[in-house]
């Protein structure tokens, strides 16, 4: 089975350590209540309005915008090894309780680029299933909103 | 924006 191999010196991040400057002007003002990280800096408006129904949605549990938070994805295009950042990590009850929540990886795309079907299948051929083969990391998936 | 939300969400749901 694939596995995940972890970073050797830092393998679980945290929303804990995330800070940072920014220029950006489109942001999201967090609920307390679903995300640990008070700002969310948008790269387009429809990152804006995802956080506004995940906010607004029953099955959301926490959620958060992956920026200054470490979470990389090595991946290939052609020969070239390129580092892939997913938008958000959204924590989702999918029914098997608040205790084995469902880490849905979303990426929000305003058009698809060349390389997204490349991120697309590395994230659902080896990401996910190397992770979940861990099994120490909950369980995860992976999405791509169009 | 909101169904595609929804759907994304309710897909992943009944898949995982």
């Amino acid at each position: 089975p694939i596995k995940a191999m972890l970073d050797p010196y830092n393998p679980t991040g945290s929303t804990n350590f995330v800070n940072f400057n920014t220029s950006k002007s489109i942001r999201w003002e967090t609920s307390s209540k679903l995300c640990h990280i008070n700002w969310v800096i948008c790269d387009s408006d429809w990152e804006a309005e995802f956080c506004r129904v995940l906010e607004s949605h029953d099955r959301v549990r926490a959620y958060v915008k992956n920026q200054g938070l470490g979470l990389e994805v090595p991946y290939k295009m052609g020969s070239e090894v390129r580092k892939y950042i997913p938008d958000f990590v959204v924590r989702v009850d999918d029914g098997h309780g608040p205790d084995d929540l469902l880490n849905l990886i979303v990426e929000v795309k305003g058009y698809r680029r060349e390389d997204a079907k490349d991120k697309k299948a590395t994230m659902e051929n080896y990401w996910v299933p190397g992770v979940n083969n861990l099994g120490t990391y909950g369980r995860w998936a992976f999405a791509e909103l169009c | 924006i909101e169904p595609a939300v929804n759907e994304l969400i309710e897909n992943v749901c009944m898949t995982h």
